[in-house]
């Protein structure tokens, strides 16, 4: 889900 | 992280080294467009602004300020140090052609309407077009110097390599950012006639030269 989309990328 | 990521990542770091590299032993930046750098510097900032309030791991923080430290030293070198190599009569790309309308998509096309979520979306977006200026420089000049095309090949092969790795983790973690992926697609395509011209010149020895 959105809420835990942490933005792992460079 | 895998491996398709992470020799992105490389990638990333090595084009950045060459262009540093390069600029500071000849101590000239002939044939680099400042503007393509300043933007660049522009796309870490506006996407690492959660650098000390979002630790994803080591490697994270130490590759985001390895970014913002080598972008933005590089336009220093470029317009302080070694500005009278500035060739500022072929870098005359209008930036402002691909802020703007950047600016005005990331507020119309985002995730989330929230200051941190458009930065972010701004910066992917200004990425994908960020290598226009330097692209618009060649082919003014008509050709690049070897170790230029080095560079852009590393840059290019970066976001291809990106391209992979959400295939890799769409079918395997079910993950997929589309606004990534969209301009992750139109910034590896933009570099398609340079991947040509590389492959079939600079590899065989030849100097890059554009056709006029």
């Amino acid at each position: 889900d959105l809420e835990e989309d942490t933005k792992d990328e460079l | 992280m895998n491996v398709f990521r992470l020799v992105g990542d490389l990638s990333h770091l090595l084009a950045i080294i060459i262009l540093l590299l390069k600029i500071w032993k000849t101590r000239s930046c002939a044939g680099v467009s400042g503007k393509s750098q300043i933007l660049f510097s522009l796309v870490f900032i506006t996407r690492y602004l959660d650098l000390f309030t979002n630790f994803i791991s080591v490697y994270n923080s130490v590759m985001k300020i390895i970014y913002l430290v080598t972008s933005l030293g590089t336009v220093y070198l470029m317009y302080f140090k070694f500005k009278a190599t500035y060739d500022s009569n072929h870098d005359t790309f209008r930036i402002e052609f691909l802020v703007v309308p950047v600016g005005g998509l990331s507020f119309l096309v985002n995730h989330d309407f929230t200051p941190l979520e458009i930065l972010w979306t701004f910066s992917i977006y200004l990425e994908s077009v960020a290598i226009l200026p330097q692209l618009f420089m060649i082919s003014k000049t008509g050709e690049a110097e070897t170790i230029t095309s080095h560079y852009l090949f590393a840059l290019g092969s970066y976001r291809a390599l990106y391209i992979v790795n959400w295939v890799y983790r769409y079918y395997t973690e079910g993950f997929f950012d589309l606004i990534a992926i969209v301009a992750g697609c139109v910034q590896t395509i933009l570099y398609c006639d340079f991947f040509y011209l590389y492959i079939t010149k600079v590899l065989k020895g030849k100097q890059l030269k554009l056709p006029a």
